[in-house]
């Protein structure tokens, strides 16, 4: 699901 | 997560360390560019928006939360508290970085993922991350020597967003629809300007002198 998401960095 | 990012990411939350390390062990700013400070509070403040509203890890949430608390935390102390705020030197401190601001924030009108306000405003912070470096540049360049721990305050900041760069040749790498334009030209701007610096870093660490910009 993490790298799903778009914005996953800071 | 790879390597690559979860070291930048140590990387930066050093650096933030280092800099309050600075302020309360010597209760002075001297060096340190309130302006580059202030820009990067709005950064994390406009980057972060989602932070209520998309949870992606524990990991992610409570970096968010440490990024924007320790630099509004930074703001506060140059500003407010009274023996930090004496040395801050407004005199060396001149870059007219509200500009900064308002350009980063054309160009992510501009140029953005999507037309939305969490997307403009994520732009945004990326732009404005990207030149946020550039009053404590000019500042240190102007106030000569630099002591150790701004020294190294700036090394990690600069560093960080090095080690983006290789997170984002590896994603590029090993997952299919990875891209990432704006970020990664952006951190590959962001980190160019800080060229000349780690230059003269390398310069004082191998022979052991004191850190010096040319003015």
């Amino acid at each position: 699901a993490e790298d799903g998401k778009y914005h996953d960095e800071l | 997560m790879n390597i690559f990012r979860l070291a930048g990411d140590m990387t930066h939350l050093l650096s933030i360390l280092v800099l309050l390390l600075k302020i309360y062990a010597t209760k002075s700013c001297s060096g340190v560019s309130r302006k580059t400070q202030e820009l990067y509070a709005i950064v994390f403040l406009a980057r972060y928006l989602d932070l209520f509203t998309d949870f992606i890890s524990v990991y992610n949430t409570f970096m968010k939360i440490v990024f924007i608390a320790s630099s509004l935390a930074i703001v506060w102390c140059i500003r407010v508290h009274p023996m930090v705020k004496r040395s801050y030197d407004k005199d060396l401190d001149t870059f007219r970085h509200y500009l900064l601001v308002a350009a980063s924030f054309l160009l992510a009108l501009f140029l953005h993922e999507k037309f939305t306000f969490l997307e403009i405003f994520w732009a945004f912070s990326i732009y404005l991350e990207a030149v946020a470096i550039l009053p404590q540049l000019v500042l240190l360049q102007r106030s000569g020597n630099v002591d150790n721990l701004t020294g190294q305050y700036v090394f990690f900041l600069g560093a960080y967003r090095g080690l983006y760069i290789l997170n984002w040749i590896y994603r590029y790498l090993t997952e299919p629809r990875f891209t990432r334009w704006i970020a990664c030209v952006s951190g590959v701007v962001q980190t160019a300007l800080y060229a000349d610096f780690f230059y003269y870093y390398f310069i004082s660490w191998k022979n052991n002198s004191k850190l010096k910009l040319p003015a």
